[in-house]
């Protein structure tokens, strides 16, 4: 299984 | 006061065709350096952001920095009533809440305007620095959408892998697996047609295809595509406007659970 990350978990809010 | 003349309105019509199916709303930026936007999908695995200089522009007049909330599929078909060759001029005014869209045919006989409703969109700007990428690939950006199209009947995910012998997209599915490899080819007739791969250290990462199908549909805009990839980072995809800018595409990788 693989689990699907989410683009905000990268970059940080601005 | 807002004013933005596009001599190739053709771009701006590939533009919003290639983002479009990836988000729904989004906040059009205008400042001194360019008209821009970055948005996310509704789930906030993928990420798009644009970016027109404003020296691309034949005329661009900004006074003051100002955001456009916009539907993107009433921009669309805005858009589609612009003729391929037409000139496109973005209008505002300053606390307006409507922006007009002016089309000119080439030989100004045909003049159009139409205004769009604006709306108020909450959205989440991320700051996403420089980085070093492991990877980089520039190809053919009709071959990558092949590629994508292509594995994207036999298997969900892409497994996007670079090494010395090149880079190696494979899936697997019900059916069966495939494995494409495209090796550096820097000797062909046109500099748009090489394959020409950046290694610093070999890279493997899984995305998940309904995204970079999704992707593509910038494939107009651009003969090239460039892919960049380190580990445990979003892949960047990006497609060059003309010479005055680009889409990026960002996608989340899927990884072991």
């Amino acid at each position: 299984w693989k689990l699907q990350k989410r683009i905000i978990s990268f970059y940080e809010l601005e | 006061m807002l004013e933005l003349r596009l001599v190739q309105g053709s771009l701006l019509k590939k533009v919003l065709e290639a983002i479009k199916e990836l988000v729904t709303d989004a906040n059009f930026d205008c400042s001194a350096t360019g008209f821009s936007l970055q948005a996310m999908d509704s789930s906030h695995v993928a990420l798009v952001a644009l970016l027109l200089r404003s020296e691309g522009f034949e005329h661009y007049r900004c006074d003051r920095n100002l955001s456009m909330g916009m539907n993107l599929n009433n921009v669309s078909k805005m858009l589609r009533c612009a003729g391929n060759d037409d000139i496109i001029t973005l209008k505002a005014d300053d606390g307006s809440d409507t922006v007009t869209f002016m089309f000119e045919s080439p030989n100004q006989d045909k003049i159009a305007d139409f205004e769009m409703k604006l709306m108020d969109i909450d959205s989440e700007h991320l700051g996403i620095p420089e980085a070093e990428y492991h990877a980089i690939v520039k190809m053919p950006s009709a071959e990558f959408a092949r590629i994508c199209k292509d594995l994207s009947s036999i298997g969900d995910t892409v497994v996007i892998s670079v090494t010395k012998e090149g880079v190696k997209f494979s899936t697997r599915g019900d059916i069966g697996n495939a494995n494409i490899v495209c090796r550096q080819n820097t000797t062909v007739d046109k500099p748009e047609e090489a394959t020409i791969i950046e290694m610093q250290e070999p890279v493997s990462l899984t995305f998940a295809l309904r995204y970079m199908n999704s992707f593509t549909k910038a494939t107009p805009l651009s003969n090239t595509v460039t892919i960049s990839l380190s580990s445990e980072l979003p892949v960047v995809v990006e497609y060059k406007v003309a010479d005055m800018g680009y889409i990026r595409f960002y996608l989340a990788p899927k990884i072991e659970d």
